[in-house]
């Protein structure tokens, strides 16, 4: 019951017989946290149960949908869109394509991302095309130029180098980043 | 047959659910038409239902292409469940009592299945339906039942709304891993479930926290008796880290929760899982603002929110068992047959192994030894607030000398448990720690030990050091505390023989 | 020490351990905006 007991704990030759360290002494808890969503060890003031995925973070490989709750002023608005009664569909890159226009680019981003495979993947396509953003083949993300500067083209004109803003689909947002340009890469 | 014939109306309702909105009328008309037709009208045929439905969505998740959707059945099952819930007219028959009896067939299925497929069972439907279940009725019940508009259902509803989740924690206090093993992840998962736990950490009146101590302790048990010193078995540790990462998580959300249940959390806490121990201790509730312990001019005596007792969920004079009325009759009137009786009656009545640093069986009743220590505490902190901190800061008080006495007449064991269970009350800032604060450090500086002051010593510093070598946190009041012993004049730490002897733990203090 | 029984069906519950995905709310109905089209290869597939 005296502090010799300590010993195996605290003695490096002594520790892999004895206890399992990690439990006695424990670990770093600061990517544990991480993992959380507490950052800095301090209480985060989310709520990290509301949308804990798996006490492992293993198994924690995607988001869960947490609890929310839609107004009843929210659903069956109608005549979104000019669709009469009921909620409005893009089953038709003809037809649908005026609809495609009035929306804004993030809703325009979130349909393509949404929607695979999809009539309304391909109208979000035209549309953002026509507003200058470009769809980049292998990072899998829409750029657009920075209007406040001016591209260098490569010589050879296979690539340019310039500054853009991306559309990060991870962080929802737009950044700008320098970046260099093959023209075979987007779309 | 009637299996058959229910098989069928299940699976028409699988595909109902396929192809309209969950809110569609047509879901209400068909439940209303099950009812009508007496598919559900006695007892025997919900048995059978809720048997063939489950066999059903399980048999369907074993034969589905792993890579489609697996859980089509069950997730129809889980709805069904809520609906009949919602909809059924429960005059007759109360809602608790119909849902305890769906969760009762539910566990004879479950059951079952375990016994017959033993290592090869598969969790993950009866998982998959619970979680769905959580989930459904999170969607029902949000805002107060909003989306229920017969006002008399939703006033029911509301009612009903906590008795849901405590019959669903007391199944999952059946199923918990030391009975099904196999279940045992799965079972963790749900307790931690976001559709579960933070619910019943929020219930009204914390309706739900007695069952969840249960829970945790269900937990908490399972790893204390297959923890091995050495040696533990992979699963168990794996184990031991879903546990911790929950423990840290309700710290954020909820630390109230730990701070209010320490006492029994602890109970069941393995004594080799020091860093969960100190996850526990060292929560603080929200809005406390701590001072900094390693503040070389703090004095805890200084420290306002020391005014404040902390909550205790659970009153520890429960557990007092034969030693209440001589404790508190000591408490109020010391006398040494008193202080005898109590002092003799600590003992178990065999040993008990036990997973200790520096011991492996206990022959204590250390959980009545944690009762006495925290009760007195308790009763110091309101004795203080009914008359003066000088009636408890005063080693002649009752408080006082019923704890030196358990010391003094204590054998090492016994000495050693009375000090762990101080220590356990070295937390945040508050009564509980600035009392045990005092009542250890002059303990330590007592000369009423006679010749076995330095092993109380000893005792001391080694309880307070375990809890500060490890990794963090570290609990304020224990900090504090070791502080307060290495800056006393009193008594140098690194004088004390037992300290010199051991070159390492010499070298940690000269450190500190 | 852990029955044999015991250590197998926890290891057997271990591989099994239900994960983020079998945690998630059930759809059971999906209402599809629009039709199902050939789109380019580059673009993502998984929603």
């Amino acid at each position: 019951y005296g502090l010799s007991a300590l010993l195996p704990l605290i003695r490096r030759e002594d520790q892999s017989p004895d206890y399992d360290s990690s439990m006695t002494l424990g670990i770093d808890l600061s990517p544990v946290l991480h993992s959380l969503g507490i950052p800095n060890n301090q209480p985060s003031r989310n709520r990290v149960l509301d949308t804990f995925q798996s006490p492992w973070v293993e198994t924690s490989r995607s988001e869960v949908e947490p609890k929310f709750f839609v107004p009843e002023s929210f659903k069956n608005i109608p005549n979104v869109l000019q669709s009469g009664e009921r909620p409005p569909a893009f089953n038709s890159v003809q037809q649908d394509h005026a609809k495609i226009s009035l929306f804004q680019d993030e809703t325009l981003f979130y349909l393509f991302y949404k929607h695979p495979g999809s009539v309304v993947q391909e109208l979000t396509y035209l549309e953002l095309r026509k507003r200058n953003w470009r769809y980049h083949k292998t990072l899998k993300v829409w750029l657009t130029k920075d209007p406040m500067m001016e591209p260098v083209v490569a010589p050879g004109g296979a690539s340019e180098r310039g500054s853009y803003v991306f559309f990060d689909p991870q962080r929802w947002e737009k950044c700008q980043r320098d970046f260099v340009l093959f023209y075979n890469a987007i779309m | 047959t009637n299996k058959e014939r229910m098989l069928l109306v299940f699976t028409e309702w699988v595909k109902l659910l396929q192809r309209v909105p969950s809110d569609d009328v047509k879901v209400a008309v068909f439940i209303s038409q099950m009812i009508e037709k007496g598919v559900l009208s006695e007892t025997n045929n919900v048995i059978e239902f809720t048997k063939a439905a489950l066999e059903l969505s399980v048999g369907s998740f074993k034969e589905s292409d792993p890579t489609s959707e697996v859980f089509t059945a069950t997730d129809a099952f889980s709805k069904l469940i809520v609906n009949l819930l919602v909809l059924q007219d429960f005059s007759e028959v109360d809602r608790s009592s119909y849902f305890k009896l769906i969760f009762s067939v539910i566990t004879f299925v479950f059951s079952e299945d375990q016994g017959k497929t033993e290592n090869t069972f598969n969790e993950r439907p009866y998982f998959r339906l619970f979680s769905s279940l959580l989930c459904d009725w999170e969607d029902i019940s949000s805002h107060n039942f909003v989306k229920v508009e017969d006002q008399r259902c939703r006033a029911q509803l509301v009612e009903f709304n906590k008795e849901f989740y405590r019959v669903i924690a007391s199944f999952l206090h059946a199923y918990q891993p030391i009975a099904f093993p196999g279940f045992s992840f799965a079972w963790i998962t749900l307790i931690s479930h976001r559709m579960f736990l933070p619910k019943m950490l929020k219930l009204p009146e914390k309706a739900g926290w007695s069952q969840l101590v249960l829970l945790f302790t269900d937990l908490l048990k399972f790893m204390a008796q297959y923890t091995k010193k050495q040696d533990v078995p992979d699963a168990v540790s794996v184990v031991y880290k879903g546990a911790l990462r929950v423990f840290l998580a309700v710290a954020n959300d909820a630390p109230e929760f730990l701070v209010e249940n320490h006492y029994e959390l602890l109970n069941n806490l393995p004594h080799v899982y020091m860093q969960l121990r100190n996850v526990v201790l060292s929560a603080f509730p929200k809005h406390v603002s701590i001072p900094n312990p390693y503040n070389p001019k703090l004095s805890i005596d200084t420290v306002k929110i020391c005014d404040q007792p902390p909550n205790v969920f659970y009153d520890p004079v429960h557990d007092l068992k034969t030693l209440k009325k001589p404790v508190d009759n000591y408490l109020r009137i010391p006398s040494a047959s008193l202080s005898r009786t109590i002092s003799s009656n600590v003992f178990r009545s065999e040993y008990e192994k036990d997973n200790g640093i520096g011991f492996d069986t206990v022959s204590v009743d250390v959980k009545l030894i944690n009762a006495i220590v925290l009760h007195v505490g308790i009763e110091a902190a309101l004795e203080k607030q009914r008359t003066t901190a000088n009636a408890v800061f005063n080693v002649k008080s009752s408080y006082y000398t019923l704890l030196a006495d358990l010391l003094n007449d204590g054998t090492t064991e016994v000495r050693f448990h009375v000090v762990q269970a101080i220590a356990n009350q070295l937390r945040y800032p508050n009564a509980h720690t600035q009392w045990f604060n005092y009542v250890l450090k002059n303990f330590f500086n007592s000369e009423e030990w006679g010749e076995n002051k330095t092993e109380i010593q000893e005792i001391i510093v080694r309880t307070l050091l375990e809890r500060i070598v490890t990794n963090k946190p570290h609990c304020w009041g224990i900090i504090v505390t070791f502080t307060d012993l290495l800056k006393s004049t009193e008594c140098s730490l690194m004088d004390l023989p037992f300290v010199k002897d051991v070159p390492e733990v010499e070298l940690i203090i000269k450190h500190l | 020490t852990m029955p044999a029984e015991m250590a197998s069906q926890l290891e057997s519950s271990l591989l099994n351990c239900p994960d983020s995905l079998d945690a998630d709310t059930p759809h059971l109905y999906h209402n599809v905006l629009s039709l199902p089209h050939p789109t380019s290869i580059f673009f993502p597939n998984e929603p």
